[in-house]
């Protein structure tokens, strides 16, 4: 309890700042190699020179997601947790951290990718406008009622990898059902991060986000 | 620190009783929907007949997983952590209360199928005497160095759902490098829990290892 009172209030401070700022902030979460980064590639990509954005990306270990990220153009900031014991979240201090490196100013977006993990992650408000869950086709229908807390939380839910759809046996009225059992009103982008497909209605959510926040 | 060491006391007694019982007991972890659940129906399917298994599921909520493995015959428990406070792992002493509920002495074998997260159930030592960790091909070839301690602690690895491989860009000899830099030694199964392709070395090293306790 302790734990998550003290992060609040920072987060509250964050989310001041950030306002002040102007700056339109998201925080995507997901199990491990669901496809966070390259749906944020794909996104960085379609946004440039119409959205100014900056990323912070959490990880245990390795700078793989920044560097893959910061070809964009984008300006990133990478957070490995092992060497402050391996958490498996970011909380709203690290954020706050991270936030200092990047010049908010000539931000319009800040991209959070949090740590890979469908559990932790959903306790720790980070000070950010919205949550966003991505879950892969691969990973099965039954995911948003198993871990329930993160589809609760979250604000939109992405449904990627839907070119694999032909391969697997998935039923996917069954898992937009499942989301809508626990969450009836989110809004479900179904997409392939990797071919693509579907983008469009992901990225008018997400600009018209930012537009409401201005 | 406190909760780890008042944890590894009660693993300690959980594999003290384990032994005396002459129960071989392996911790499957992985992150959400890597297939744990689709291998352990395949493997208890396998070894009915020859091996008495029972097993315990972790999962924040419902009784899908228990429900699906029960239908093997074998007698099975389902710890829910959304009552308690929605843990992201289980520990010993949940174990221990499950473990009780089952009757050891008519046992070879005890399977633990952990709560999906590829993080901090790598931290909680429940008695076992082995750990296992499922990958699957759909999470991509940079889990391993990214999320380094599962990989470390757990004494072998299976890498799931190759049937996908001809749809995916995936690299194996990457992944299987990415594996061994983290732990060198450790036993790679390449398998389809789907298709049961490639399921015989992973039930070979199974059994081996019952045998071993016994
Ligand atoms: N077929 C298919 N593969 C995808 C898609 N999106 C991502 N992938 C693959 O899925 C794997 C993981 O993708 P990442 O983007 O690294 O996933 P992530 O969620 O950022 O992973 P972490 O940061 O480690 O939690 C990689 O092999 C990607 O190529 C998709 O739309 N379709
Ligand atoms: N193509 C393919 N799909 C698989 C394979 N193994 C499991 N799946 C699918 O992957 C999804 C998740 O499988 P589960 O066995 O429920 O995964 P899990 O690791 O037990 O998931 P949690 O208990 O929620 O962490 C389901 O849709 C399965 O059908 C496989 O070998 N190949
Ligand atoms: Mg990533
Ligand atoms: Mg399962």
């Amino acid at each position: 309890e302790k734990v998550l009172g003290a992060n609040d209030a920072i987060a509250a401070q964050n989310r001041a700042w950030f306002r002040e700022k102007g700056v339109f902030v998201i925080n995507v979460m997901s199990s491990p190699g669901s496809g966070k980064t390259t749906l944020l590639e794909r996104t960085l990509a379609a946004l440039s020179g119409r959205v100014r954005a900056g990323v912070i990306v959490g990880d245990i270990a390795t700078t793989h997601d920044s560097e893959r990220l910061a070809r964009s153009g984008a300006p990133v900031v990478q957070i490995n947790t092992e060497p402050f014991g391996g958490d498996c979240h970011l909380a709203a201090h690290v954020i706050r951290e991270a936030a200092s490196g990047l010049n908010l100013d000539d931000l319009d977006l800040l991209i959070v990718e949090n740590v890979g993990n469908l559990v932790c992650p959903a306790e720790f408000d980070i000070g950010e406008d919205k949550k966003v869950v991505v879950l892969s086709v691969a990973e099965g229908e039954d995911k948003p009622l198993k871990y329930p807390l993160m589809f609760r939380v979250c604000d939109a839910a992405v449904l990627n990898k839907v070119d694999l759809l032909p391969y697997l046996d998935y039923n996917k009225p069954l898992a937009l059902e499942n989301i809508r059992r626990i969450h009836p009103e989110i809004p479900v982008f179904e997409l392939s991060a990797k071919t693509g497909q579907g983008l469009e209605n992901w990225l008018a959510w997400l600009t018209g986000q930012i537009k409401t926040k201005k």
